[in-house]
């Protein structure tokens, strides 16, 4: 018996708004621990893990490990029809080859609930390894969607560069060349509007935008982005969610052959 | 020019 409540539904709606474009189809596993997922895009280039802590819901009940394939497009679409002050309840009995969603009004006159079929899902799960990561560049969330996607009109791949003058993202395309360099900027007023980077050593590494783009889907969930890199490494792109846990892309660099 | 990996190669199964 599986019974998760969650008061802030938008953060369900978020999140599956954040991860559908990626992934299409995903066990999610829900433990004492939480609500989580693991998957790779299909080209095995990015994975999202999701973390949603068993301590951030209202009520959570999780009697045995269980893990739920689920068609993220049919997960969004019925989140869809929640509204965003909604309470969410996830429900599944043990054995079921469905999970339901409940949806209650704020006021509680208005209570719907959608069943969706599970599926079976063959998936690699990945181990992914501790790393101190040679820089960790701390802004807002909204920057960095804006300058992936300016840089995205241009050429298809990121070059992101970490130097102690700043975080210098640049891109090639047939019309010419873009750079972009954000400064370490820690505004004590407005914390949601610092930059703050961390450099232990100078670090280049090449994304495709694609997949850049992909991740600032997350944007609504977190005002400020983590990117960490490590040469040779894949990049994390982090995206907290409050007092819950965390939506993480990693993104294989391109490599010169 | 650059090709792009794959996180298998980064990343072991489990």
């Amino acid at each position: 018996m599986l019974e998760l409540r969650l008061v802030q539904g938008s953060i369900l709606k978020k999140v599956l708004e954040a991860i559908k474009d990626l992934v299409n189809d995903a066990n999610f596993d829900c433990s004492a621990t939480g609500f989580s997922l693991q998957a790779m895009d299909s080209s095995h280039v990015a994975l999202v893990a999701l973390l949603l802590r068993s301590e951030g819901f209202e009520h959570y009940r999780c009697d045995r490990n269980l893990s739920m394939g689920m068609s993220l497009t049919n997960m969004a679409k019925m989140l869809k029809c929640a509204g965003n002050d909604d309470i969410v309840t996830i429900k599944a009995d043990d054995g079921s080859d469905t999970i339901t969603f409940m949806f209650e009004s704020p006021t509680q006159d208005k209570i719907a609930d959608f069943e969706m079929k599970l599926m079976d899902i063959d998936s690699e799960h990945l181990g992914i390894p501790e790393a101190e990561y040679e820089a960790i560049v701390r802004m807002p969330s909204s920057e960095f969607a804006r300058i992936c996607k300016d840089l995205g009109t241009i050429g298809d791949t990121v070059v992101i560069s970490v130097t102690k003058e700043g975080v210098k993202f640049s891109t090639r395309g047939d019309i010419g060349t873009a750079n972009i360099v954000c400064r370490q900027n820690t505004s004590i007023d407005k914390p949601e509007e610092a930059t703050i980077i961390e450099m232990q050593e100078p670090v280049t590494l090449t994304f495709a935008l694609r997949y850049m783009n992909s991740f600032a889907k997350a944007t609504p969930l977190a005002t400020q982005v983590t990117i960490s890199l490590s040469s040779e490494l894949p990049v994390v792109v982090e995206y907290k969610i409050a007092e819950m846990g965390y939506v993480r892309y990693y993104l294989a660099p391109k490599i010169e052959e | 020019v650059n090709q792009q990996s794959q996180i298998t190669s980064f990343f072991s199964k489990t």
